[in-house]
C-alpha cells in the first residue's frame, strides 16, 4: 500500500531514532516484538501510541514533529514502562 | 506519580550511599555537596536517613562512568540517556549510574547534577516515571532554578505513600534562625585575659571573629565578646583543632582529627562528618594545626606540624609540591601554627601565645602581638 503522507516526511534517521527511543523505554514483555527483531508497522504504532499518551502528546500512532522532539529530549534511562 | 510493580522499598531507617567513580566535570567536593543536597531533598519528607560511606559495599552505589559502565544498559554518549537507577532491592538495587559523557555542572549550562541526581535518587527508592511534567520523575530533563530547590508536590505525595511522613520537616535539630546561643557555664570554661593563653583555633565566620579554646569559643563582635560552648550552638562538635571559612561560598569548616564539619553561620551542613583525606591529606596526617583562606589566591592553606599545605578551592585538589617547611615560605611566623584566621586583609598566626600579623602579599611579618590581646581584657 503506499506510505502515508506523514509516513513520507519522517525521515529515516528519526525513524530510527524513534523504533531505538520505543524498544528502550517501551518494551517489557507484553511487546517482546519490538524488542526483538525489526518493529512491524502495527506494533510500532500501538507502542508510539503508548509513548505518545504517556507523554500527553496527540495520539496518532504517527511521528509527527511534537513527537520527534520529545524522543530527542535528554532524559532518565529508566524505561517508561518499569518491568 | 507512579511505583514500581511490587512496589519495592527500603525496609530500614539509615540507607548507606557510596560513590566510587567522580566527574571530572566537578571538585569532589562539590560532587559530595551536592549528592547530600538531593538525597536531603527526600530525608526531609521521609522518615529515613541518608550516610555516606567511603569503602565497602552501601546500599546506592554511585558511579560517574560513559559507555559501557558494568550493566548491561552501556549509556550512549553526550544527551539522550544521561542517567539511570535501579529500584530498592540487595545488591545492585538502587545503584545510580550517571553517564560521564554529559557536562555535569551545579547551573542551567549542561546538566544539573542536583535535578539528575534527584531524579534517580526517586528511582532509587521506589519512584516510578511520572506523567506529570512538573513532577522530577518526569522522564524528560528540564533545568529549573535549584536555589532553595524542594521535592515538588507530586514526587513528595510518591514517596510519601512508600515511606510515610516524616513530621518535622527537617530530620536534624536545628536553632531557629538567628538564635543568640546562651552562654553556659561549663565544667572549665578557659580564662580569656591571661598573656600566655593559646588558641585552639580561629576563624571568622560572617564578618565575626572566633576563637576556639577546649569546649568553647569566643565570638568577637563590633560590641562585645561572648564566650559560648561550642556544642551549644554546633551539638555535633566538642572542641576543634583548626577552622576556616571559605567566604565565597558563606561556609565555614571545623576540623577535628581526621574529621571535618561544614557550618553556614550557626547552621551544621548536613553530610558531615566527612574525613580529611578528601583533601588530599595523607593517611599519617592524623590532626590539623590551622587553616586559613586566602582570598587573594583562592587557596586554603593548612597547617601540620612544621609544615603546611595549600589546597586550591577552585579545583579541589592540592596544589602540587606540598607539603612545605613553614619556615621556609613564612619566615618570622614561628615554626609550627596553632591558629590562623584573615582579618581585613591580613593574616594573623598564632605560634602558642606569640601571634604575628602577617602581609601575604608582601610576605612579611608586621607585627607581632599575644592572642588574648584580641578578646578586649
Amino acid at each position: 500500500a503506499p506510505a502515508s503522507v506523514t509516513q513520507e516526511t519522517v525521515s529515516t534517521e528519526d525513524q530510527e531514532a524513534a523504533e531505538a527511543y520505543l524498544k528502550h523505554f517501551y518494551s517489557d514483555s507484553s511487546t517482546s516484538s519490538v524488542s526483538g527483531r525489526r518493529v512491524s508497522i502495527q506494533d510500532f504504532e500501538t507502542t508510539l501510541k503508548q509513548m505518545q499518551e504517556f507523554f500527553g502528546l496527540e495520539v496518532t500512532g504517527k511521528l509527527d514533529t511534537n513527537t520527534i522532539k520529545v524522543i530527542k529530549k535528554p532524559r532518565c534511562g529508566v524505561s517508561d514502562v518499569a518491568e | 506519580f507512579g511505583h514500581f510493580p511490587g512496589k519495592p522499598k527500603w525496609e530500614k531507617k539509615t540507607i548507606t550511599y557510596r560513590i566510587t567513580e567522580y566527574t571530572p566535570d566537578l571538585s569532589q567536593r562539590d560532587v559530595d555537596a551536592v549528592i547530600t543536597q538531593a538525597f536531603k531533598l527526600y530525608s526531609d519528607v521521609i522518615p529515613l536517613d541518608f550516610k555516606q560511606v567511603y569503602s565497602g559495599t552501601a546500599d546506592i552505589m554511585i558511579l560517574f562512568k560513559a559507555r559501557y559502565h558494568g550493566d548491561f544498559h552501556p549509556f550512549d554518549g553526550p544527551s539522550g540517556v544521561l542517567a539511570h537507577a535501579m529500584s530498592p532491592g540487595p545488591d545492585v538495587g538502587g545503584d545510580t549510574h550517571f553517564d560521564d559523557d554529559e557536562q555535569w555542572t551545579l547551573s542551567a549550562a549542561g546538566v544539573n547534577l542536583l535535578l539528575v541526581a534527584a531524579h534517580e535518587f526517586g528511582h532509587a527508592l521506589g519512584l516510578d516515571h511520572s506523567r506529570d511534567p512538573s513532577a522530577l520523575m518526569y522522564p524528560t530533563y528540564q533545568y529549573v532554578n535549584t536555589n532553595g530547590y524542594r521535592l515538588p508536590l507530586d514526587d513528595k505525595r510518591g514517596v510519601q505513600a512508600l515511606y510515610g511522613v516524616r513530621e518535622s520537616p527537617y530530620p536534624q535539630p536545628q536553632p531557629e534562625p538567628n538564635p543568640q546561643p546562651k552562654p553556659e557555664p561549663g565544667p572549665n570554661p578557659p580564662e580569656p585575659c591571661k598573656r600566655d593563653l593559646v588558641f585552639d583555633a580561629a576563624t571568622s565566620i560572617r564578618g565575626e571573629l572566633y576563637f576556639f579554646k577546649n569546649e568553647y569559643y569566643w565570638k568577637k563582635t563590633s560590641s562585645s565578646i561572648q564566650q559560648i560552648r561550642i556544642k551549644s550552638t554546633w551539638p555535633a562538635i566538642n572542641s576543634v583543632d583548626a577552622a576556616y571559612e571559605f567566604k565565597s561560598k558563606g561556609v565555614s569548616y571545623f576540623f577535628k582529627g581526621q574529621q571535618y564539619w561544614g557550618v553556614k553561620g550557626p547552621v551544621s551542613l548536613p553530610g558531615y562528618p566527612k574525613p580529611i583525606s578528601q583533601f588530599g591529606f595523607p593517611s599519617s596526617v592524623t590532626k590539623i594545626d590551622a587553616a586559613v583562606y586566602v582570598k587573594s589566591t583562592g587557596r586554603t592553606l593548612f597547617f601540620v606540624g612544621s609544615n603546611y599545605w595549600s589546597f586550591n578551592e577552585r579545583t579541589g585538589k592540592m596544589d602540587r609540591g606540598f607539603p612545605k617547611p613553614i619556615h621556609h615560605d613564612f619566615p618570622g611566623i614561628g615554626s609550627r601554627v596553632d591558629a590562623a584566621f584573615e582579618n581585613y586583609g591580613y593574616l594573623y598566626f598564632s605560634d602558642g601565645a606569640r601571634q604575628t600579623e602577617y602581609e601575604y602579599k608582601k610576605g612579611r611579618v608586621r607585627r607581632v602581638l599575644l592572642n588574648y590581646g584580641w578578646l578586649n581584657c
